[in-house]
């Protein structure tokens, strides 16, 4: 996160590989579920053995004692309809709801975020020197009418799309946010209402972010967490 | 720090089968599979054992796979141990302890049985301890060709049956990470620990944690992508070290799925030119050592095109990526390179979200046939068709987006 400062996000996870090494973020919707972004992902059908989500931690890589900290494999991959480059992990075990660790909510289904609505996205990726690496970071950013965007755009935006507007202090997510949510607060509750896609260049001053809009997948969601 | 399981193969969740014999194999005693193992290799009947982790008992077998009338099966409740030496179809030194199944030479002539003295007699007499068993090829005699027999042919006494050595048996290609050979010993002659032991090394590479790294028994793998196979040794003075293995002439590298505009899977067949990172630092030159240090020497890795600074992925890992010329930043991942689009069958298309799809695919993308429409079993459709979204949401959220708002202020 680009232009942000350490908070608390305890919906936002650190997704791992085999390594141990963070590579993309992602947000628990379900004790058992997180969502990500399909470009972090090598493939739909993805052998996840090895992988894991970390959460309740605001460290990206935290010692060994800490007290919140929570650990658990990646079992399955579930990629969401092509255009919407969502994916949904499903975890090994339920996480366990703590002061630091929450579920976000899903909004209603085609929910419009009202432009001008101050929304925060949350990640542990690359800071460009602008915060602490070592830690969580968010960042808030309003979000823009979409038909502003699409001006702003030349027409390129798509309906899966949401957009918030450019800073003159660049702020914005970077390589290691991808995945993780962009969350407004909508009746006294945080929603996740994007998911963090890859940009070609981080914090852009001159033109809008882009986000997967969550509120179009909404029941698709519902149904791979029933099924 | 030898484990007496470096003598054996493992196959997990399997067992040997064996039409009843008299007398019956030996009954399962209680133990560790490396108890069992020092067991087996100290009894010259013993070729493989069964090992139940869950009652941590083990079967002493005279057989293995190979052995006639034995056939392998499926069972998750045992493990199956085989002395490597009775199922390599490759030699180790001089092949003394070859015990496998070839019996022809290397002219393809058909072996005489050790038992018969005719047509050649010979002072070759078959004991539990040479091996001389059916008219296998051994090599009691130490010989430097390694093993042969006695042949059939009247004219020909003996031949060699050239097999051939494991660091040559089977080839490798580029840095060797598709290498499934069966070599087991560093280029300095020192034995290999095992992948599934952690001593008399700690280390990352559990069989389980890596299951494409092939990361069986302990032979020489690839699962780091450095230069070449190496393996962890059993000297705890040297942690690992390279081994032996020869480079194919005849087998061409697994192609990989080249792409320029985009990257596919990990991108490891990305050939494109993006070279600065998302955060717009310009990537290091991958025949530079400056600022920062590393093995990817573009002459070392000749499969993975390390030119010039682009993003790439030599090493298996989420994505292209690349050192970064800002010394306070090693690598970073080039996720903003397009992902390419899935391969779409060629069956059919739709467009944006598929709402006008009128096609008649009717599997899932895993395969599972669909439930048609009009049916209520085995699910109950839970919408109504068409049903109008509403223009006005009563928004309301139970047990989820809260948080402990104190918590954004107060640092850990």
């Amino acid at each position: 996160i680009v232009g942000g400062q350490p908070g608390n996000s305890p919906w936002t996870v650190s997704i791992r590989n085999r390594e141990g090494v963070h590579f993309c973020g992602g947000s628990l919707v379900k004790e058992q579920w997180v969502i990500s972004t399909r470009q972090c992902f090598s493939s739909c059908n993805a052998d996840l053995t090895g992988y894991e989500v970390q959460l309740g931690t605001l460290f990206k890589d935290p010692g060994p004692g800490d007290p919140d900290q929570q650990t658990i494999p990646i079992v399955r991959i579930v990629c969401g309809p092509s255009e919407s480059q969502l994916v949904m992990l499903k975890l090994a075990r339920p996480a366990t709801l703590t002061r630091r660790v929450a579920l976000i909510c899903l909004p209603p289904e085609r929910y419009v975020v009202p432009a001008g609505t101050v929304c925060e996205i949350a990640g542990w990726g690359e800071t460009r020197g602008t915060a602490d690496g070592s830690v969580l970071n968010v960042a808030q950013l309003p979000v823009l009418a979409h038909s502003e965007c699409n001006r702003a755009l030349r027409g390129r935006l798509k309906e899966s799309e949401l957009c918030t507007a450019p800073l003159r202090a660049g702020v914005g997510a970077c390589e290691g946010d991808y995945g993780g949510p962009l969350a407004c607060l909508t009746a006294d509750c945080w929603v996740l209402e994007g998911v963090i896609t890859p940009s070609r260049v981080c914090a852009r001053t001159d033109q809008p972010a882009l986000f997967i809009r969550v509120s179009l997948y909404v029941d698709w969601i519902d149904k791979v967490m029933k099924m | 720090h030898r484990s007496p399981l470096n003598d054996f193969q493992r196959l997990r969740a399997t067992e040997l089968l064996a039409v009843p014999v008299d007398p019956p194999p030996p009954l399962p005693e209680q133990g560790t599979a490396e108890q069992c193992a020092q067991r087996c290799a100290t009894s010259l009947a013993c070729r493989a054992f069964h090992h139940d982790q869950q009652s941590q008992l083990c079967q002493l077998l005279p057989w293995t796979q190979h052995s006639p009338h034995i056939q392998l099966q499926k069972n998750i409740r045992y493990d199956l141990y085989q002395k490597k030496d009775y199922l390599r179809d490759c030699i180790v030194g001089d092949g003394s302890s070859y015990r496998g199944t070839r019996a022809t030479t290397e002219k393809g002539l058909r072996c005489q049985h050790w038992q018969a003295t005719t047509p050649h007699d010979h002072r070759f007499l078959p004991s539990p301890r040479n091996g001389l068993e059916e008219n296998y090829c051994r090599n009691p005699d130490r010989d430097k060709r390694g093993p042969w027999c006695y042949t059939v042919d009247p004219n020909v006494r003996h031949q060699s049956c050239g097999i051939k050595k494991c660091e040559d048996a089977v080839c490798m290609t580029c840095n060797g990470e598709d290498y499934r050979g069966t070599v087991d010993h560093t280029e300095s002659g020192t034995e290999c620990q095992r992948w599934d032991l952690q001593h008399p090394h700690k280390h990352p590479y559990h069989p389980n944690k890596y299951p494409d790294k092939g990361l069986d028994d302990n032979y020489c793998r690839n699962p780091d992508s450095s230069e070449r196979p190496w393996c962890y040794t059993t000297d705890p003075r040297r942690e690992r070290e390279y081994c032996h293995i020869r480079i194919c002439t005849e087998k061409r590298p697994r192609p990989v799925n080249v792409t320029n505009g985009c990257f596919r899977g990990k991108g490891e067949g990305y050939r494109g030119r993006v070279n600065v990172t998302v955060s717009g630092i310009p990537c290091q030159r991958w025949d530079s050592q400056v600022p920062h240090k590393h093995h990817f020497m573009p002459s070392k890795y000749p499969c993975k095109d390390l030119q010039e600074n682009y993003c790439r992925n030599p090493d298996g890992s989420e994505a292209p990526w690349c050192f970064t010329s800002r010394p306070t930043v090693r690598i970073a991942f080039c996720f903003h390179i397009r992902r390419c689009p899935d391969e779409q069958d060629a069956q059919e298309c739709y467009h944006g979200h598929g709402k006008h799809y009128h096609g008649h695919v009717s599997k899932t993308r895993k395969g599972i046939t669909c439930q048609p429409w009009a049916a209520q079993t085995p699910h109950v459709p839970h919408w109504q068709h068409g049903a109008p979204h509403h223009g006005e949401y009563a928004v309301t959220f139970e047990q989820c987006g809260q948080r402990d708002e104190r918590l954004q202020q107060k640092g850990r």
